[in-house]
């Protein structure tokens, strides 16, 4: 990526992540839609001998050998069994059968994860500059177990599997399959595997936002990454016949409109389909449209397809304009004709000018990339809300993390909008999801994994949680697009991620296999159901379990809003992984409907790896109106480093 | 339209429960499915995530298969997306 290192502190001369070795013994797998090899993302120039725990392999298929491998790209298999039982055998004049990615979205992760440095990267001269992932030493695997026709269970989980067997340290997974039970959740049932190896499992919180409840990967044993902005954008404005300016993105290139201003109309006002403003296919008359800007609402079809059905019915360009569903978040695209994304407002206060100007006109200025822009980051609106929809005691997502407009590695299977039409082939594309944001965390724990290989994954998680920001420089909290307001920790977690912060957290918060287990037993699992995840018979023994003590780095307190006094006490144990310290606790609370205290106040730690617990009791005073949320923070430090946990109090 | 049309199934095993007659687990595995399907065949077996295997079944061969002993669960095949 590009931009993104930078934005996270990396990439500096004096890095606390050294170029060292230890670094490059570190594996990343991904589950995704396979890999491009021939990407310079995966030049392995300067990478030593793979390392010797690795028992991968480069299977060989459609278009794709072991020769494809290096000392980058260390191991690339395929799963599609399953696949091929549901919806028949693969036909490989649409789709490789083999680890090759016909698609872009795996070699996008996958570099964003791990990608060598590639100097001069863009996309058609946008977001230039040198592009690497997060680990540029750590090694990848590439597990293809998503299709044309979509990912299934069977394959992820023989994925999974296979991964845990060929010794990955790090797994990213950028997909979801909704809200089951743990038990029933391949990819949380093969992530409670791999943890329990030591694997680090990173997984996208997905794409339903600004829903509430809409988390996908929510198991505690599953680091769940939700989605913020850049600093970054690429203007193009609306320049409209009355004089009016309008901002908006863009990621085309190609012929430019003419300098004049041009007829402009609006799609529903050029279609006899009652759907007409979302320019779907089929739907613009040509007549109407021919030699005209149009402006096509967001929804329902592919922003890119918006675009092409305007270029095939004549059009000269598009304005593309955000509905309530999306708010004022702009998402770039590579469109094939003139065309720029606006925000909701801007669209409505366009389309009024549409149907008051008898003769309307627009033109779109494009003014390429811009950098520093703020405030930066912003919670994307897509990106998946908590709380948690199966366990509502665990604080979901864990963090955001880049995930819009992000630069990357691509297919040169097809262009960079995906349509059959587009016959550009691009090295690198801009695209946005949870699934962008997922494997920069993979990265950033493949890092810290070689930096502290004695970290367990929940220590590696604790570090990223703890050390995470939730306010600008300017002290101000981080923004939520979707409202325009301060978001919350149902929209990012513990904040945003810190790599540099998280080198040196100071203690962590870590969790055992048998922790993990003690929390199912809690949860009232059977046995049959935790012997689903855990292999082994009869894992509860005859004594009291509760999910308030599980050692996780955040809280979500459940009152029912009843009212009279509740009392919820919550135990946590700190490790100290720094020198030795003394710690005081500090609370914010936006509520004086919950008092909150925690005994001790000082932690006092002599040597690391000691171990210190405390007690925070969160006593509701008062009745609140059901499904009311407030938040707070708990914060321990020595003066140097701060160790942060978000609280999450909701009423039921 | 097929009469009895067959769905892919995640069958997870307590291998700890396997027989002693079995040399190994995928022999259990195998003669567990053969016993409610004469024609169903393992997709994949799964060694390190779950003991089990994933294969194409009836929801009559389902059932009988959730009888048998050792089954912990039989879970249908769900698809997932990326984001």
């Amino acid at each position: 990526t590009t931009r993104t290192p930078e934005f996270l502190g990396l990439g500096k001369s004096d890095s606390i992540y050294p170029e060292s070795d230890s670094g490059s013994d570190v594996i990343i797998g991904v589950l995704d839609t396979g890999v491009w090899p021939e990407s310079k993302s995966f030049d392995d120039t300067g990478l030593g001998p793979v390392p010797s725990g690795w028992k991968g392999a480069c299977e060989t298929g459609t278009n794709f050998s072991a020769s494809n491998c290096n000392r980058k790209l260390i191991g690339a298999r395929f799963f599609s069994k399953g696949y091929e039982a549901t919806l028949g055998p693969i036909d490989t004049s649409r789709e490789s059968k083999s680890p090759r990615d016909d698609d872009g979205h795996g070699t996008h992760t996958a570099s964003t994860a791990a990608g060598s440095v590639v100097e001069g990267a863009s996309l058609f001269g946008y977001a230039q500059g040198s592009a690497r992932g997060m680990a540029t030493r750590a090694r990848i695997a590439a597990y293809k177990v998503c299709w044309v026709g979509g990912c299934f269970s069977s394959d992820i989980l023989k994925a999974i599997d296979q991964a845990v067997e060929d010794n990955v340290n790090v797994l990213s997974m950028s997909l979801g399959g909704g809200m089951s039970d743990y038990y029933r959740d391949s990819v949380a049932v093969g992530a409670f595997a791999a943890m329990e190896k030591g694997i680090f499992v990173s997984c996208s919180a997905g794409n339903a936002g600004p829903s509430s409840f809409s988390l996908s990967n929510l198991a505690p044993w599953i680091t769940t990454v939700g989605a913020g902005t850049l600093d970054r954008d690429f203007p193009a404005y609306v320049s409209l016949g009355n004089g009016k300016n309008f901002s908006g993105v863009s990621l085309y290139k190609g012929n430019t409109l003419p300098g004049t201003l041009l007829p402009f109309i609006y799609a529903a006002n050029a279609s006899n389909a009652t759907n007409g403003n979302l320019c779907m296919m089929g739907t613009l008359i040509p007549e109407k449209v021919a030699g005209k800007i149009v402006i096509c609402d967001r929804g329902v079809n592919a922003r890119v397809q918006k675009g092409s059905v305007v270029k095939a019915a004549g059009g000269l360009g598009m304005v593309l304009a955000n509905t309530a569903a999306n708010g004022e978040e702009l998402v770039a695209d590579a469109h094939l004709l003139p065309a720029t994304s606006v925000g909701q407002k801007s669209g409505d206060d366009i389309k009024k000018y549409l149907s008051s100007d008898p003769k309307p006109s627009v033109t779109i200025l494009f003014e390429g990339t811009k950098v520093g822009v703020q405030p930066s980051p912003v919670v994307a609106a897509f990106s998946s809300r908590g709380p948690n929809s199966i366990t509502p005691e665990i604080l979901k997502p864990d963090i955001i993390a880049p995930g819009v407009n992000i630069l990357a590695g691509w297919s040169g299977a097809l262009g960079p909008t995906g349509l059959p039409i587009d016959d550009r082939r691009v090295p690198f594309n801009i695209i946005s999801g949870t699934s962008m944001s997922c494997p920069h965390v993979s990265g950033l724990a493949a890092l810290l994994k070689g930096a502290h290989p004695d970290w367990s994954p929940a220590a590696i998680r604790s570090a990223l949680m703890t050390t995470a920001y939730t306010v600008y420089k300017n002290g101000r909290n981080i923004l939520d697009i979707a409202t325009g307001k301060p978001s919350t920790p149902f929209d990012h977690g513990a904040g945003h991620v810190d790599p540099i912060a998280a080198h040196d957290p100071g203690l962590v918060y870590d969790l055992t296999v048998d922790d993990y287990v003690n929390f199912l037993c809690a949860l009232n699992y059977t046995d049959d159901q935790i012997s689903g995840l855990t292999r082994k018979e009869g894992s509860c023994k005859a004594k009291k379990y509760s999910v308030t003590d599980f050692n996780y780095p955040s809280f979500a307190v459940n009152f029912q809003s009843t009212g009279g006094s509740t009392v919820a006490k919550y135990t946590r144990t700190l490790t100290n992984v720094g020198p030795a310290g003394t710690y005081k606790v500090s609370l914010k609370s936006e509520t004086q409907m919950v008092k909150v205290s925690v005994v001790p106040e000082t932690l006092t730690f002599s040597q690391r790896n000691e171990k210190k617990s405390y007690t925070v009791t969160f006593n509701a005073v008062g009745a609140m109106k059901p499904n009311s949320n407030s938040f707070g923070h708990i914060e321990w430090s020595d003066g140097k480093h701060t160790v942060g946990s978000p609280i999450a109090f909701s009423w039921s | 339209v097929e009469e009895n049309p067959k769905s892919t199934y995640i069958i997870r095993m307590a291998k700890y429960q396997m027989p002693a007659v079995f040399e190994h687990h995928t022999r259990w595995y195998d003669s567990s499915l053969k016993s409610v399907s004469g024609s169903a065949e393992m997709l994949y077996t799964y060694n390190n995530v779950v003991h089990g295997y994933s294969t194409k079944l009836t929801a009559q061969e389902v059932e009988a298969l959730k009888a048998q002993p050792g089954v912990l669960s039989v879970w249908p095949e769900l698809k997932y997306e990326l984001h």
